[in-house]
């Protein structure tokens, strides 16, 4: 839906604003590596789609919060600037569930957002989403 | 900054991009304009200027709003999550979830709906990936690469500019002024 400026929007439709659709991903805070949770493969798919899982299974990601994830979180959080701690912890989740970009931040499993200098130049190498860009032209 | 696999770039030599908007969309002149201001910070700190043609096919970069899956194998996600994608040079596709809620002008932080998002903020963001840049760390610069709905952020940063200049170098017209903060106004908006 488009709005020319934000007193365009009716009245009606701003209590009934639907959830984002990743909202729900908070219901997994807390959640530890070695344990299963109901739905954790979703947080995978994530992780996944913007390239810090690099390599994607056979059949579905399993609900394990195993190593795979955990690594994929602390590059996540080391690229925003988070804690380090491996875990789903608040501040990670409420970054997860941000709205973004749809294209990929991790490159053949090469961080490449967080250089440590921002006016390093640094390469993207590939990732799932940028090997389509390059393969598709 | 960062830039994709192999740094693509569009051609040396090249000043000026066309950009077209998908004509199924049928887009009134109040969004247009937003994507033309969008285009215009870029062309104020580099080479490259962008002109606005009515040949979709035709244009370098194609710009359309589109819903769920729209052909790219990357499908759209509904509210918030994923907002838009564009794809690396010398491609040209830039897509937006068409089931945002968009707002084109005025002050998006007065927002009544809780998912209102800034068209011109991401369209910003968008345009570094056409030009060649990739995500970066930098939470103050545009191509960070989340954004809270109701919220505001358009001004190229430093680290911004660094990175398309390392490209295409910087419009010989260009004043460094130091910019602190990319963000207008902001507000917590949803989260």
């Amino acid at each position: 839906r488009m709005f020319p400026d934000p007193s365009s929007i009716p009245g009606w439709l701003s209590s009934h604003a639907p959830p984002g659709v990743w909202d729900s991903y908070r219901n997994f805070t807390g959640c530890q590596r070695g344990k299963t949770y109901e739905g954790l493969s979703k947080i995978k798919d994530y992780f996944h789609h913007f390239g810090y899982i690099p390599n994607a299974p056979p059949s579905n990601f399993t609900d394990d919060f195993d190593d795979a994830l955990e690594a994929a979180v602390k590059i996540y959080q080391k690229n925003f600037n988070l804690n380090v701690t491996g875990e789903l912890d608040d501040a990670t989740l409420s970054q997860i569930v941000r709205p973004r970009c749809g294209v990929a931040d991790i490159i053949n499993g090469t961080t490449t957002m967080n250089s440590g200098k921002s006016d390093t130049n640094t390469t993207a190498t590939s990732s799932t989403k940028l090997k389509f860009h390059t393969v598709g032209h | 900054y960062t830039f994709f696999d192999g740094k693509p770039r569009w051609p040396e030599g090249t000043t000026e991009l066309t950009y077209a908007f998908d004509p199924g969309n049928n887009l009134e002149d109040v969004v247009k304009n937003v994507f033309a201001r969008a285009f215009s910070r870029w062309s104020e700190v580099t080479t490259i200027n962008f002109t606005e043609t009515t040949s979709f096919s035709d244009a370098d970069v194609k710009i359309g709003f589109y819903t769920g899956n729209h052909g790219d194998g990357e499908p759209f996600d509904g509210v918030l999550g994923t907002l838009a994608h564009a794809f690396s040079p010398t491609d040209g596709r830039f897509h937006l979830d068409g089931a945002e809620d968009w707002v084109a002008s005025g002050d998006v932080t007065t927002a009544s709906l809780s998912t209102a998002v800034d068209l011109e903020s991401v369209a910003v963001h968008e345009i570094g990936h056409l030009l060649g840049l990739g995500h970066t760390s930098v939470k103050e610069a545009i191509m960070y690469p989340t954004i809270t709905a109701k919220t505001r952020k358009v001004k190229l940063m430093d680290d911004d500019i660094a990175g398309v200049q390392n490209l295409y170098g910087s419009n010989p017209h260009y004043t460094d002024t130091t910019t602190t903060s990319s963000r207008e106004t902001s507000n917590g908006g949803r989260h």
